[in-house]
């Protein structure tokens, strides 16, 4: 594990922490996509079917529980809990996620390493990891007012993201390895995604104005 | 065969 991976990872978490802190604490749930914290716990449970079939470490099947777990509770409060469930803008989060999960099944069929069942659905997972976001990108831009947890929440994401990146960076220069062009595609497209929103985030950070992305 | 293929990520 180097160092880029590893803060990726922390990134990752904080960033889930940060959304259960806002959900938990403020009993609030406005401004985040439900379609895309969907297609999340989907993107999880398609990608750690390998949990009960390989063990790589300690580490490793913690995380996986922890993102698991967390991704299908946010989920839940977001459909279930008695006050949450209020603050959900459901007029505003429209993004019809059978558009990005069907053509990431299809394409996850036709393009991967090995056809097996296994494989297909972690190479389905990739696809459609790369594209969750955009149903909270689209709804962040109808939202006028995104509040701080929200905007940060993005923020790690795409900071996971980014420091993904520079961890294959660095294995692929220490480690054996072969290609698997299908992981870094889907990444690269994935943190592209966020170049928009970087922006205006930083942007919004420098001016000390709250974030407002444009229409 | 110890090869870097991904799965080891999260």
């Amino acid at each position: 594990m180097n160092i880029f991976r590893l803060a990726g990872d922390m990134t990752h978490l904080a960033s889930v922490l940060v959304l259960l802190l806002k959900i938990h604490t403020i009993k609030s749930c406005a401004g985040v996509s439900l379609k895309t914290q969907e297609l999340y716990a989907l993107v999880f449970a398609t990608r750690y079917l390998d949990i009960v079939t390989d063990f790589i470490s300690v580490y490793n099947t913690v995380m996986k529980l922890i993102f698991l777990g967390s991704s299908f509770s946010i989920v839940w409060y977001i459909r279930h809990h008695r006050v949450v469930r209020r603050s959900y803008d459901k007029d505003q989060d429209t993004f019809r996620h059978y558009l990005l999960m069907i053509p990431c099944m299809l394409l996850a069929l036709f393009v991967h390493e090995k056809f097996t069942f296994k494989e297909v659905m972690w190479t389905f997972s990739l696809y459609l990891e790369a594209v969750a976001i955009l149903p909270q990108l689209v709804l962040l831009q109808r939202t006028r007012n995104i509040d701080n947890l929200t905007g940060q929440y993005v923020f790690l994401l795409g900071a996971y993201r980014g420091l993904y990146i520079f961890n294959w960076i660095y294995r692929y220069f220490t480690e054996p390895h072969f290609v698997h062009w299908i992981t870094w595609i889907a990444g690269v497209v994935q943190t592209l995604l966020y170049a928009d929103f970087f922006y205006y985030y930083f942007e919004s950070w420098k001016n000390n104005v709250r974030l407002q992305l444009p229409a | 065969r110890n090869f870097y293929n991904g799965k080891d990520e999260l």
